[in-house]
């Protein structure tokens, strides 16, 4: 359903904004 | 000026955007390559995440009546795929070699193909939300395009009863997307055609009532009634074809640019 689909989106956003975050944090050292 | 055109979709994907970004600066600027850290973890949680939205998204396209969103959705439930693919290679890869430069490429890629995929498809969604509320828009243009042969009092009660729900249906759904629209000018149109309509269905309906009395009284002014009703019925459907046009406005125009 349509709530479902957007929490979906969003959780995946979330996950894809940590990788990144991840990446960055060790870079960045 | 906003880039994506509904808060919904902004608050998803802007963060993933900004990240996506930062993360390509950071790839130049580091091209001699620090050692990779290993991404076993968040790359798993991607890939979970991607998953979940997929069958979400299958279950979507399966359960829809709307033949655009059956077309247009599965290759953006595949690009999000095959972008969940290239970062699970680029993590394996970089656990074998923590300074890949392909490894990274593939990290680029697949960040940048989440995001994009995860926009197509929730546009694809929004989209086909955007054509139901259309769909409602339309049903009030049919009851308004009926108005010139009510000639009764009874016929008039029916086309009320008729037109009502439509019309606080179209009020309702055209009320709560001018609130999760991030264009200003699109929220301002938006609220202004509906007031309008919302302003206009009761003096059409006395215009109506005022017909159907002459009529039933001999005739005379009749001919000034119905113009009345035409003007009347014709401000509202204006109203509601402008409603349509704003609600399918996802870019902004180069004069609204300007």
């Amino acid at each position: 359903d349509a709530g479902e689909m957007v929490r979906q989106a969003r959780v995946l956003g979330q996950a894809t904004a940590q990788l990144i975050q991840s990446i960055k944090v060790e870079a960045e050292k | 000026m906003p880039v994506f055109h509904t808060k919904t979709i902004e608050g998803i994907l802007e963060p993933v955007a900004q990240q996506v970004s930062r993360l390509v600066i950071l790839h130049e600027e580091a091209e001699d390559g620090n050692a990779m850290p290993d991404l076993e973890r968040p790359v798993l949680a991607v890939s979970c995440a991607v998953a979940n939205l997929v069958k979400v998204g299958k279950e979507t396209i399966n359960s829809s009546d709307d033949p655009i969103l059956k077309q247009d959705m599965p290759s953006a439930l595949f690009r999000v795929e095959g972008a969940s693919k290239l970062l699970e290679e680029a993590s394996g890869m970089l656990k074998v070699d923590p300074y890949s430069g392909p490894a990274r490429k593939k990290l680029i890629e697949g960040s940048r193909g989440i995001l994009q995929g995860t926009s197509s498809l929730l546009l694809c969604f929004d989209e086909s939300e955007v054509r139901k509320i259309i769909r409602e828009c339309k049903k009030v243009l049919d009851y308004l395009a009926v108005a010139e042969v009510i000639e009764t009092m009874e016929d008039l009660v029916q086309f009320l009863k008729d037109l009502s729900p439509c019309l606080s249906k179209v009020s309702r759904e055209v009320g709560a997307r001018e609130k999760e629209l991030t264009h200003q000018v699109h929220r301002e149109i938006l609220i202004r055609c509906l007031d309008q309509v919302k302003t206009l269905a009761p003096i059409l309906i006395c215009s109506m009532k005022i017909y159907i009395h002459i009529i039933c009284q001999g005739g005379k002014g009749a001919e000034e009634a119905a113009e009345n009703r035409n003007y009347l019925t014709s401000r509202m459907t204006d109203e509601l074809h402008e409603i349509i046009r704003v609600l399918q406005l996802t870019t902004y125009d180069e004069d609204e640019w300007d």
